[in-house]
């Protein structure tokens, strides 16, 4: 709903990232796995 | 000049060795020198150009396809167990020596060539120049296997060599990333860590914003 | 068993030619046979081990270096030109032949060794078996140069494909750091654009309350 999409917007960014929480090596790399081939 | 000495023996009496020498220019088909020896006699003989041609013609072999066969029985570049020769003396002086090749096919074997060899005048200079020719082809030979060996030798280490160079460069990609990624977490958490107090003092200006407000209200 | 063969000619006269056949087991210290031809006659002789322990011992040389030497001269181990032989023939019948050899230094030479040969009963068969045995060295070093040249190709190939794979690698890796950076660059950036509107909601927040308390100042 775009509630959902309202409260999810205001908590990452457009690739997944949470704007807060810290990352770490593992999600830093399946956020970049995720992002397609940027070519 | 090309040259070939082979062992053979003889089918009419096959506990005799003889040494076979053909020696020919670049192509066999222009004719070839035959020297026999049984290391204490030796004869020689030459087949000429048309004399091949001839041959071919009587077996009705086109002449390519009898200069390979005749590569492959003089020079021993077939099966061996596919060709015979034979030797008959002519008189008892031993003067005069026939020289024959065949070829085996399953059930019979035609004559791929015949010649008289006559007797040379000196056998030992002729034995002293097919052992001579022998020596000089191992040492060819020796030289081009350690030639061989070294560049052997050459290749391993130079496969060494990539082979620790690609190591190297997997595990430079593999610490690249592992690099990479660190610094870029430590960038991304300081930004994290600043949207989360830039979020905080918001939060805070909001309150004391709607807090009087909500006051009056 | 070991064997060697080697074309020699006599210092006495050059102009002849000989082949020296030396047959021995493992190590030539034990003792060895000897064969000479001249392409029509041989002779034969064998040195024993106590005849190698004598001939050392008359040159006070340690055996071992004595061994050395003799490698050097009869298996031409050693430089050529530091060695000559000499024949001379017994009786004019040439049953009985003396085969020498010696060591040069700059200017004197002294003898490393020499023997009583008898002539052999079957030349032609020496001769033959002379011959057979360098045909077959022959072979032997073909076959070994065709393995080595075999190998040397698979080597080459090798290199190839471990030039291929490390320029791949290097590619990668190079690839690798970009495609991270444009990610990262990507990310980074948004959490900026956060960090820039959260500045300004906070900017806009505390112009909101200090504007009326302004107002009212």
């Amino acid at each position: 709903s775009s509630e959902t999409k309202e409260h999810f917007a205001c908590k990452y960014d457009r690739y997944g990232d949470s704007y807060t929480a810290d990352t770490d090596m593992a999600q830093l790399k399946g956020l970049f796995s995720r992002m397609s081939n940027l070519r | 000049m090309e040259k070939k000495v082979s062992r053979i023996c003889p089918v009419s009496d096959p506990s005799t060795t003889y040494f076979l020498q053909i020696t020919w220019e670049k192509d066999l088909g222009v004719g070839f020198d035959v020297i026999l020896t049984d290391g204490q006699l030796a004869w020689a003989g030459r087949v000429t150009e048309d004399e091949i041609s001839k041959e071919a013609a009587d077996m009705e072999m086109e002449r390519e396809k009898y200069i390979e066969e005749l590569q492959k029985v003089l020079l021993f570049r077939g099966q061996t167990d596919k060709y015979n020769f034979d030797i008959s003396k002519g008189e008892a002086s031993g003067e005069c020596l026939n020289f024959s090749y065949e070829k085996n096919l399953k059930d019979v074997s035609f004559r791929l060539g015949s010649m008289d060899l006559q007797a040379v005048s000196s056998p030992a200079e002729t034995i002293r120049e097919m052992i001579s020719y022998c020596l000089h082809s191992i040492m060819g030979l020796q030289t081009k296997n350690e030639d061989l060996r070294k560049e052997n030798e050459r290749l391993l280490s130079d496969v060494d060599d990539l082979q620790g160079q690609l190591l190297k460069c997997v595990e430079a990609k593999e610490e690249l990333e592992t690099e990479l990624y660190k610094r870029f977490i430590l960038v991304l958490n300081e930004k994290k860590a600043k949207i989360r107090s830039l979020q905080q003092c918001l939060k805070e200006a909001k309150e004391a914003t709607e807090g009087p407000t909500l006051k009056r209200d």
